[in-house]
């Protein structure tokens, strides 16, 4: 099982098309493995991203040198799906008794 | 089919299981039929709700996007409310008096099943890929709408790989068929979630469509009906203006084809959460979500074409 631990969404906040523009070179580099929720396209939407726990520090530092705005939307993935693991298996055993 | 718990989040089994309660409560009114399998072999189950032979028909979908477990709970509360208010709500029996409803709860079973024991945030089909490591076709970049141009990615390890071909994926060609062959589908709706926004064609272009009004005005309305129940907020326009270029995408399929309302919901997942959307909302979710439908569904009715 894939597993999510130290994995953070970033709500990031592009504030004029040249940072757009940065943002959709983010995209391509593959090695970072970045699982973008919504993709940079214009400055009235927030992109959200999944950054594995390896590629944070890359990913923060790009942003901060290009001065894009983002928030730590998750803080640890992992912990939501487990608490939604946890949720799910709750009620199917109450529905059950 | 009263007693399945609709407010949690379920496997696959558990799933076809309710589309079967619903069908065993609701013979006169709810068949189940299979449409095709998974690129896996998992079943592609519509429920047909009909009231007579020979109608034309609406289409919905939900969990093309496996990892989106909102749509697929979404979808069957909303085929069990379909089937009892038929006979107590006005305007649904009006409505399954003329038309035809077709709805397609788990869209990627394969990906579903998967999202539920491997990979939570997978969200493309199951499919290998020819000459790569990488699995999958995300398969709302796979129909044939201005397959292969902006918006959806050409590399095999990509979550928005577009695949080899339009309708490779076996799961789109499915339902491309099942529209082709039935003829009279005059309204089509796909359910994903993220954002809160009601879309419709174009995404594979930066145009308006040519009824670009009349689909602003129903989008805008049912956009309204959905937020009288607890004043979720909605974006209503273009894929491409609303959010982002998208080639291949379903919508964009349908309208070209000539099934003039065809929308796509992103529901509700507060900004915070994505994807994981907590178990308590399902039903707050799916009930809003039941208004908006409902004001497209009546357009569909009210406006023949």
């Amino acid at each position: 099982v894939k597993t999510f631990v130290g994995h953070q969404v970033l709500r990031i906040k592009a504030s004029n098309d040249d940072q757009i523009k940065e943002l959709q070179a983010l995209e391509g580099l593959t090695h970072l493995e970045l699982d973008f929720w919504t993709e940079p396209a214009n400055i009235d939407n927030p992109v959200d991203v999944r950054v594995p726990f390896h590629s944070l520090q890359s990913v923060k530092s790009y942003l901060e040198f290009n001065n894009i705005e983002y928030s730590i939307m998750i803080n640890d993935l992992q912990t939501v799906i487990d608490s939604e693991k946890q949720e799910m298996e709750t009620d199917n055993i109450k529905e059950r008794n | 089919s009263a007693t399945f718990n609709y407010a949690t989040y379920h496997t696959l089994d558990n799933l076809f299981k309710g589309l079967d309660a619903i069908v065993l409560d609701f013979k006169s009114l709810v068949t189940k039929q299979q449409i095709g399998t998974s690129t896996e072999g998992r079943p592609l189950y519509v429920l047909k709700f009909s009231t007579g032979a020979s109608r034309p028909a609406i289409w919905i979908d939900a969990g093309i996007h496996s990892r989106e477990w909102i749509t697929q709970a979404t979808a069957l509360w909303v085929g069990y409310k379909l089937a009892t208010d038929y006979g107590k709500d006005a305007s649904i029996t009006s409505l399954l008096n003329k038309f035809d409803v077709y709805l397609l709860v788990v869209t990627n079973p394969d990906g579903y099943v998967y999202s539920h024991t491997a990979d939570r945030m997978w969200r493309k089909t199951r499919a290998p890929n020819s000459g790569s490591r990488c699995i999958g076709v995300d398969p709302n970049r796979n129909w044939n709408a201005g397959f292969g141009g902006p918006g959806a990615s050409s590399d095999p390890c990509s979550d928005s790989y577009r695949g080899p071909s339009a309708e490779s994926a076996v799961e789109v060609k499915n339902i491309a068929n099942f529209i082709r062959s039935h003829g009279k589908i005059k309204g089509f709706v796909s359910i994903h979630s993220y954002s809160q926004l009601l879309l419709f064609p174009y995404g594979y272009k930066c145009t308006n469509p040519a009824h670009y009004t009349e689909l602003n005005t129903v989008g805008r309305s049912a956009a309204a009906a959905l937020s009288s129940l607890y004043g979720t907020q909605y974006k209503v326009g273009t894929i491409c203006s609303t959010i982002y270029q998208a080639s291949g995408g379903s919508i964009d399929w349908t309208y070209d084809i000539g099934i003039k309302y065809s929308f796509a919901f992103e529901l509700r997942d507060t900004g915070r959460y994505g994807f994981l959307l907590p178990a308590t909302q399902i039903l707050p979710t799916a009930q809003e979500t039941y208004l908006g439908l409902k004001k497209i569904m009546e357009h569909v009715r009210d406006n023949p074409y």
